[in-house]
């Protein structure tokens, strides 16, 4: 469902060339659920922004569902991630104008599905215990409760491929456990194809397989083409 | 080192009452290193708040080194956080535009320790793994690495006490364990005081003893007056 074929990008800081990836080939099938670990800025945000077409490569490739994303325009671009894909930042990036219920109906609104997505809306609500606390805005959350804000904004139009950058960082344990839980059973009932990020071996067990990734590359033995 | 008396903090959104802390005592010793622990949602960045003298209880009293901080002015509360706290923030709070070494050196500089503060740069970030990201900004950063610049801010001037609000959720267990032992040398060899929050029991593990947090009050059994 999601494919990379010797994805590179590097940033440049002054004289200073910085590797950020370093010729990544992976390759989730549809229905697949990957966790993708490895050290504190060896690339994996990196990688998963080029995986949700927030960003783009320097050389390599992105494939959705079979289509490549090389020579498609802003245009294509955006309603493919309207249409194909949810995603979890690392660092939220919730609307601080808005509340909680207004940010996870945000991408419902804009794919014109905003009644299928309060129905959802309910759903997930109960399953990510926040309930009770849709009215509020970011800054009358706690860091876990706006992690679980942003988990939902991206499973509300049940995407094909869901990308989470580490999604139960600010979690305890028994939460962590109800999210790994709403992701496991999207991709064992409805198909979904997730893509996940963590430090947390535990969380790393909810998915089908583990990649390794270290300096911009993932692990020999790990790579699949 | 630092106290907490019967804190009560709650807040009112519309008609609705919401009690983030409900009479809380805590007594941290000087070179103790406590760890807290408890479901997202439960008051504890409320009370780490309110511990750092960030905010204020609507009932109850903080002490910082015996000394009462209920009746301080502002001017005396801002000295006070200057010269004896150093604060993690769960979402870092760093400043965009100033890049990491100059993030790290704000407190230094505020406290007219620059010069003190910039050989302890040179050695915090040979601890954290920081040291060639010093003139990244924010933005040029990973998570984890922000999360590290967020550190060593904290602990820039030595103060007497460090409040951690879960400072490893973006980290690597390799560089949570070098975070770890940072502060447990801290507390070890030049007596800071330490109370973190924490969802992960290993890191917990560093601590002296662990407190348990629920719904805005501590478990009976790890309450000390
Ligand atoms: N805009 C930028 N300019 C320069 N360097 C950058 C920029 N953005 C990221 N980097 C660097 O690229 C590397 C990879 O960053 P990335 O955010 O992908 O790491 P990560 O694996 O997600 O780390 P973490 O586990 O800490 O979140 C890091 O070393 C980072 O400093
Ligand atoms: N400004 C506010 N207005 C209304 N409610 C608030 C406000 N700030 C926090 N709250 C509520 O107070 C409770 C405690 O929040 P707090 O941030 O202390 O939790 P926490 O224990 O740190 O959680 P986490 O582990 O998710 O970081 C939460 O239920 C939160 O929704
Ligand atoms: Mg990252
Ligand atoms: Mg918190």
């Amino acid at each position: 469902a999601i494919k990379a074929i010797n994805l590179s990008k590097h940033y440049q800081l002054g004289d200073e060339l910085i590797k950020a990836l370093d010729g990544v080939n992976l390759s989730v099938a549809k229905s697949e659920f990957v966790a993708i670990m490895g050290p504190s800025g060896s690339g994996k945000s990196t990688l998963m922004h080029l995986l949700g077409l927030l960003d783009l490569a320097d050389s390599g490739e992105v494939f959705i569902e079979g289509q490549s994303t090389k020579s498609l325009n802003d245009d294509e671009l955006t309603a493919l991630r309207r249409d194909k894909l949810g995603f979890i930042f690392q660092n939220f990036e919730l609307i601080p104008s808005l509340n909680a219920s207004e940010n996870i109906l945000l991408p419902a609104e804009v794919a014109k599905k905003k009644q299928a997505g309060e129905e959802r809306l309910k759903v997930l609500a109960e399953q990510l215990g926040i309930t009770n606390r849709l009215e509020h805005k970011p800054n009358q959350l706690s860091g876990g409760q706006r992690q679980r804000i942003a988990i939902a904004r991206a499973l509300i139009n049940d995407p094909a491929v869901i990308l989470a950058d580490e999604p139960t960082g600010n979690l305890d344990s028994k939460t962590s456990t109800e999210v790994l839980k709403v992701l496991r059973q999207g991709v064992d009932k409805y198909n979904w194809t997730v893509v996940m990020v963590t430090h947390d071996l535990a969380a790393a067990k909810f998915a089908d397989r583990i990649i390794n990734f270290r300096d911009g590359k993932i692990y020999k033995k790990d790579e699949q083409k």
